[in-house]
């Protein structure tokens, strides 16, 4: 798997052309909503051991 | 054979129906037949074509083809019936003999279903051939070994080709300090730094890289066949054979210009799982094709 491929993936996700072109923001990961946070702790989870769950 | 491990399933016939086209349901209990730690590599379903009545008259060559289908039937849980179609081929209405049809997807399918399964239903159709009203009923000529009083000789048969996956599967994860060439097939662990991509800096929130995984190795490739091997079919090669998705946070434009994170599922960029399958021959999926 390479970098273009995560990027091909995401750009089709949200249905852009090039991947956008951002400031920089000084403390990122202050700026993520708890409740997703959350969401995203949990989908990491599942992705990493769903299967040995299902086991 | 070709395969290293070989098993026939008798059929039982469910139901027949004659209209447009006659039909037959047979059912295969696969339970337990299927052995724990095994690959389907082909799976084929043998019926006894019965020669037509001597007293059927001799039709024309255009018209005296018949189309048979072979459909996966599935029941369900609301008790409707869903029918997949799996293999298809003409005959002749006057041949007698076995014929053979490639069920390979339909019990790839019925094995992703959860225990306990239901025993595999298929259901074989013969339609006339060619299609049209000027075409004739030689189809009905065409009758299977279920349908008439023989002995079991001539009832319907599956065949079930596997591989043991001992000798010929994949091995799991590879050994970090074995080199790649000539190694099985395995899982690589592999990571992609994005904060190291200038088009991921300020764009990925999350995460800051993904450990993921890459098949490598060869896979063993079987004996070579006796009888004719399923067409199509090229070399076993390591691929991925399970994946999963993995979830992103980024930064999305929203409306006044302002970046605000959004939770992604990309999905198949895990690879959990990698095995050997020849080119073109199917990959366990989801039950529902």
């Amino acid at each position: 798997l390479t970098g273009e491929q995560v990027l091909h993936s995401l750009l089709e996700q949200l249905q852009l052309s090039q991947a956008p072109v951002l400031p920089g923001a000084g403390a990122q990961g202050a700026a993520i909503p708890a409740p997703m946070r959350a969401q995203y702790v949990a989908l990491l989870h599942r992705s990493h051991g769903g299967r040995s769950r299902e086991k | 054979r070709f395969s290293q491990s070989f098993r026939e399933v008798a059929g039982r016939l469910l139901a027949s129906e004659a209209s447009e086209a006659s039909a037959l349901v047979l059912a295969f209990g696969l339970e337990r037949r299927l052995p724990a730690g095994s690959e389907l590599v082909r799976a084929a379903l043998r019926l006894f074509q019965r020669p037509p009545p001597p007293a059927a008259p001799r039709r024309p060559e255009r018209s005296a083809r018949a189309q048979v289908t072979v459909e996966w039937l599935r029941v369900l849980p609301d008790g409707s019936r869903r029918a997949w179609l799996v293999d298809s081929r003409l005959v002749n209405v006057h041949d007698s003999g076995w014929k053979a049809f490639d069920v390979t997807d339909a019990v790839t399918f019925w094995r992703q279903l959860s225990p306990p399964r239901p025993p595999l239903l298929l259901r074989v159709s013969v339609r006339r051939e060619p299609l049209g009203p000027g075409a004739a009923g030689a189809h009905r000529l065409v009758r299977f070994g279920a349908q008439g009083p023989e002995g079991a000789e001539a009832a319907p048969r599956l065949e079930l080709h596997t591989l043991d996956l001992e000798a010929y599967g994949a091995q799991g994860d590879c050994r970090p300090e074995a080199p790649a060439e000539g190694a099985r097939c395995c899982r690589r662990e592999s990571y992609l730094d994005l904060q190291g991509l200038r088009w991921a800096a300020h764009w990925v929130l999350e995460p800051p890289g993904l450990l993921l995984h890459e098949c490598a190795g060869a896979c063993r490739q079987p004996p070579a066949p006796r009888a004719p091997p399923a067409p199509f079919l090229g070399p076993r090669r390591c691929v991925a054979a399970e994946t999963g998705p993995v979830p992103v946070i980024v930064r999305a434009a929203a409306e006044g210009g302002e970046a605000r994170p959004r939770l992604l599922s990309l999905p198949d960029l895990r690879v959990r799982r990698c095995g050997c399958a020849a080119d073109g021959a199917p990959l366990p999926r989801p039950a529902a094709p």
